[in-house]
C-alpha cells in the first residue's frame, strides 16, 4: 500500500509547476 | 508587474500554475473537505506525462492506484462528481488492462469544470485568499 501511495504522489508532484 | 495573486483571479489555469497559488488553493479546499479533487487533477495530468518515459507495468499500477483511491469508492467526492459512464469506461480500461495516457482525460475535465463552476469562485470569494491578498 505505501508503494502504491508514493507512486501517486510522485505522480501528482509529476504536474505541478516548479518553483519559479 | 502583476502580483501572482491578482494573476491567481484571472482563471483556474492560472492559479493551478503557481506553487504559491496551489498551496492557498489546497488549504481552502482541504477546509472544505475536497482537497482530493486537486490531488486527482494533479494525477490525471501526471499520468498523461508518464508514457514516454515509463514502462507499461508502471502504468498499470499507477492507473490501478488512481482508479482505487479516487474512483472505487462512490462516496468519495472525486467519484461523486464524475459522470457514471466515465467511471465505468476508466474501470474497463482498468479491468481489461487498457492503459492509455488519456484514459483519465475526460474524469479530469469532468472535475475542472466542477472546479471552475464551484470551488474556484468560492476561493476567490473565501476568507483564505482576501486574507492572503
Amino acid at each position: 500500500i505505501d508503494s502504491e501511495d508514493d507512486l501517486l504522489q510522485e505522480c501528482i508532484s509529476s504536474a505541478m509547476p516548479k518553483k519559479k | 508587474p502583476t502580483p501572482p495573486y491578482l494573476k491567481w483571479a484571472e482563471s483556474l489555469h492560472s492559479l493551478l500554475d503557481d506553487q504559491d497559488g496551489i498551496h492557498l488553493f489546497r488549504t481552502f479546499l482541504k477546509q472544505e473537505e475536497c482537497a482530493d479533487m486537486l490531488d486527482f487533477w494533479f494525477a490525471c495530468s501526471g499520468f498523461r506525462k508518464q508514457e514516454a518515459n515509463d514502462g507499461n507495468e508502471k502504468m498499470l499500477k499507477l492507473a490501478k492506484a488512481i482508479y482505487k483511491k479516487y474512483i472505487l469508492d462512490n462516496n468519495g467526492i472525486v467519484s461523486r462528481q464524475i459522470k457514471p459512464a466515465t467511471k465505468s469506461f476508466i474501470k474497463d480500461c482498468v479491468m481489461k488492462l487498457h492503459i492509455d495516457p488519456a484514459m483519465f482525460d475526460q474524469a479530469q475535465t469532468e472535475i475542472q469544470t466542477m472546479m471552475e463552476e464551484n470551488t474556484y469562485p468560492l476561493f476567490l470569494k473565501s476568507d483564505i485568499y482576501l486574507e492572503y491578498t
